[in-house]
């Protein structure tokens, strides 16, 4: 029986040990093996049903382009410290800017040092309307005078910079339940979008911050960076598999154009390579 | 179920050994949990295998089979060999030039520059003279960083022409002459292990300086491929050491024990806090706790 057969079990131990070594996490690898081990007849096309397992577990929670049901679009940008908050958002600046949306992006980080200064310099480099109220402002009160003007100016999007936060920090999740609080005061839709960063280089913590800010806010979908590195971003998967939340962006790198729309069917090429 | 890897031993234990002796398929299932709950604090799968393999021939050679408490020596006996790979006494920094030279390098964001604002507040108040070097022309206002951290702790910080690293770091090296620190702090970049460019750079950046220490920031929440860049960033600079930061978070921590498994390392420090006076001396016990879960 080729199922019982040498060939398929090595191969599929193989496949166990890479998913692991991509940061899947133990229980998303046995579900994808036994998934794996039930569709697969001969070790030889192996890598071929994993992919088609792999790919389709991405396109369930796969969501259509996003459209602006009404402006301005607000996207707020969350997660935990260091993981391209700041950068991404000068990417997503340059992304709309290019598409002939007006951007208005907000300094909301007023924590940090050289956060705002950090922020500024991307948006001189995009043309992107840079609202900022300084260094220990209160960034609820920055993210509704960004919106404000938003509406009273007609501007297309506002793009919300927050402060990197550990999800294990009750009062700064709090803070962050209050900047999106006091937007849905201006626009009862708003934020549109929340986006989690996660850092691809992360273990199975990644898990744990999808939660926890799932929780405290309406994560609508992940922005994975640091893909140019060698690590494979497989605790997307955990997410995607317990929380349902889609992968919309990926990063490839530092620049304004190291940006790019998740493509499952590439994102698991690179995974298994 | 929130029960800690002591306790799901100690009931697999009971619950095997409830027939009679323990036999070496109990230990196969004590293995196999301990083997699942490293691989969830994000400890690299091949260092889980030798670890284990350690821990097997312990067990077998203390002979856990005929003890009274086969649960508590089998713990014992995994948490002793986690403690040693960790590093049994607290590492300290070894200042011997003077000036004496500290680089810090690793990853984007992972708290490169943070922490050399903590190293030097930590030495400012341990006596010491220090100055800060922010040799990071790349990410945007990130000179702009250290010198705000600086004025916070009233450290001066060296910026040099704001363009060329090797320049920023030969001033200040100058500096320190001049003004009599006795010890200099260099930032540098977030780097990719796999970028040519970056990586010579940063090699240069060592030759020139010839450091007491260079040590390689790593974030705690790393997974699995912490071990491909602490190995390359080892390879290509001789680290002394390294920092680990984002403690303060509820990583397990397990990119601990594979950096110290894979390159022999010693941890030195680790960050807990966002504010200066957040580093801490590390603590093998407390992390091997915290790894175990
Ligand atoms: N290689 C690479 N580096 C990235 C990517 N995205 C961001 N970075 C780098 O990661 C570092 C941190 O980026 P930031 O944008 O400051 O991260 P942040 O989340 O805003 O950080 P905090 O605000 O401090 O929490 C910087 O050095 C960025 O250049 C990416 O896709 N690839
Ligand atoms: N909670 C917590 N945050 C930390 C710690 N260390 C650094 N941070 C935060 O992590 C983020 C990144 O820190 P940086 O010092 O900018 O990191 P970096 O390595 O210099 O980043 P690059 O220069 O872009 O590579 C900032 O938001 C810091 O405040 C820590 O120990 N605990
Ligand atoms: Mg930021
Ligand atoms: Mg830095």
């Amino acid at each position: 029986d080729a199922l019982s057969g040498g060939d398929l079990s090595a191969a599929i131990e193989e496949v166990e040990e890479l998913l692991i070594l991509s940061d899947m996490g133990m229980e998303t690898v046995e579900s994808v093996v036994d998934t794996l081990r039930s569709r697969t007849k001969r070790s030889d096309n192996a890598v071929q049903v994993l992919k088609e397992i792999l790919v389709e577990h991405l396109k369930e929670v796969e969501t259509s382009e996003t459209i602006f049901s009404e402006l301005p679009h607000v996207i707020s940008v969350v997660g935990v410290n260091g993981t391209g908050k700041t950068t991404t958002i000068g990417k997503l600046s340059k992304m709309y800017s290019s598409l002939g949306k007006s951007v208005v992006v907000a300094s909301g980080d007023t924590f940090r040092a050289a956060a705002v200064e950090q922020l500024k310099h991307w948006c001189e480099q995009t043309g992107a309307e840079f609202i900022s109220q300084g260094h220990g402002a209160d960034a609820a009160s920055v993210a509704f005078d960004a919106v404000n003007h938003a509406l009273s100016k007609k501007k297309d999007l506002v793009i919300i910079d927050t402060a990197g936060r550990l999800h294990t920090r009750h009062n700064l999740m709090e803070e962050l339940k209050k900047i999106h609080r006091v937007v849905a005061r201006l626009i009862e839709d708003a934020p549109h979008e929340v986006l989690l960063v996660i850092d691809a280089n992360t273990g199975q913590n990644g898990l744990m911050q999808a939660r926890k800010f799932l929780d405290a806010v309406r994560v609508t979908g992940i922005i994975l960076t640091k893909l140019d590195g060698t690590a494979k971003g497989g605790i997307v998967f955990a997410i995607s598999r317990e929380l349902g939340i889609p992968v919309k962006y990926i990063g490839i790198g530092e620049k304004l154009e190291d940006l790019r729309p998740f493509d499952p069917e590439m994102f698991v090429e690179a995974l298994l390579s | 179920m929130f029960e800690s890897l002591q306790e799901k031993l100690g009931r697999a234990f009971r619950i095997l050994s409830g027939k009679g002796r323990i036999t070496e398929k109990n230990i196969e299932e004590a293995v196999r949990m301990v083997k699942l709950s490293l691989l969830e604090a994000d400890v690299n799968y091949k260092v889980v295998k030798e670890f284990i393999n350690r821990v097997l021939e312990k067990a077998v050679g203390e002979e856990v089979l005929r003890s009274f408490s086969p649960d508590q020596q089998f713990i014992k006996i995994v948490r002793d060999e986690l403690i040693s790979v960790l590093g049994e006494k607290i590492s300290r920094l070894e200042l011997q030039s003077n000036p004496s030279k500290v680089v810090l390098v690793g990853l984007q964001g992972t708290g490169k520059t943070t922490s050399c604002a903590k190293l030097a507040y930590r030495l400012k108040s341990q006596g010491k003279k220090p100055l800060l070097v922010a040799a990071d022309v790349y990410r945007p206002a990130a000179i702009d960083q250290l010198e705000q951290l600086g004025k916070q702790i009233g450290i001066p910080v060296c910026s040099g022409d704001r363009k060329n690293p090797l320049g920023i770091i030969r001033q200040g090296i100058e500096d320190a002459t001049r003004n009599v620190n006795d010890v200099i702090v260099f930032d540098t970049a977030g780097r990719l292990h796999v970028d040519e460019d970056m990586m010579s750079e940063v090699r240069e950046i060592v030759k020139i300086v010839k450091p007491d220490e260079v040590l390689m920031v790593v974030d705690s929440m790393m997974g699995q491929d912490a071990v491909t860049s602490a190995n390359k960033f080892n390879d290509a600079l001789e680290l002394s050491g390294f920092i680990v930061t984002k403690l303060d978070g509820d990583a397990r921590g397990g990119v601990i024990l594979s950096i110290r498994h894979v390159t022999g390392k010693p941890v030195k420090f680790v960050g807990i806090s966002e504010k200066v006076d957040g580093l801490e001396v590390f603590h093998p016990d407390r992390v091997a706790g915290r790894i175990l879960g």
